[in-house]
């Protein structure tokens, strides 16, 4: 564990507990794109079905159960309490997800490190990670109303993917026989789709306005 | 064989 791989799981986490504020305090999910959500919730269950077979470390498995329970509770708010679920864009928020998932699951099945069931899922769920969250992007480009909260949600998950790449040049750089290719790319085709939100977060922060991206 | 590759991130 080197300290671009914990503060990139910090700073994922700290995007969950954002979120999970805004819904458990505020009672809203204004702006926050349930099939984004969706397809996190599958993409940790698809990555951590190996958590009753393979141990790491407590750490790894307890992080795994926050990833797995917050995200399948973010759902769950979303789409059945009361109170949140009346606050969600519906109509803004029509982002076929599903499409996304078969063209992960070929590319998965074509390409992969090992040909096994747990590994093809794992890569599955790489791929599916990299384009999950452009249902959230396109969600904020239409309601143009980009509360503080959302903004941190997205800018945190965006820096969580920033320290996974300074994580693994720091490790391919100390550690021999660290190569994974895969891993590589998909996080950095993903890091690459929260660029551009980061350039008008930015932007936006500089010039002390309200976060609000072109259509 | 048919173990697994290490996986030790999150």
């Amino acid at each position: 564990m080197n300290i671009f791989r914990l503060a990139g799981d910090m700073t994922h986490l700290a995007s969950v507990l954002v979120l999970l504020l805004k819904i458990h305090t505020i009672k809203s999910c204004a702006g926050v794109s349930l099939k984004t959500q969706e397809l996190y919730a599958i993409v940790f269950a698809t990555r951590y079905l190996d958590i009753l077979t393979s141990f790491v470390s407590i750490y790894n498995t307890l992080m795994k159960l926050i990833f797995l329970g917050s995200s399948f509770s973010i759902v769950w708010y979303m789409k059945y309490h009361k109170t949140v679920r009346r606050t969600y864009d519906r109509d803004q928020d029509t982002f076929r997800h599903w499409f996304l998932m078969l063209p992960c699951l070929l590319l998965a099945l074509l390409i992969h490190e090992k040909f096994t069931f747990f590994e093809v899922l794992w890569t599955f769920s790489l791929y599916l990670e990299a384009v999950a969250i452009l249902p959230q992007l396109v969600l904020l480009q239409r309601t143009r109303n980009i509360d503080n909260l959302t903004g941190q949600y997205i800018f945190l998950l965006g820096g969580y993917r920033g320290f996974y790449i300074l994580n693994w040049i720091y490790r391919y750089f100390t550690e021999p026989h660290y190569v994974h290719w895969i891993t590589w790319i998909a996080g950095l085709v993903q890091t690459l789709l929260y660029a551009d939100f980061f350039y008008y977060y930015f932007l936006s922060w500089k010039n002390n306005k309200k976060l609000q991206l072109p259509a | 064989s048919e173990s697994e590759l290490e996986h030790d991130e999150l």
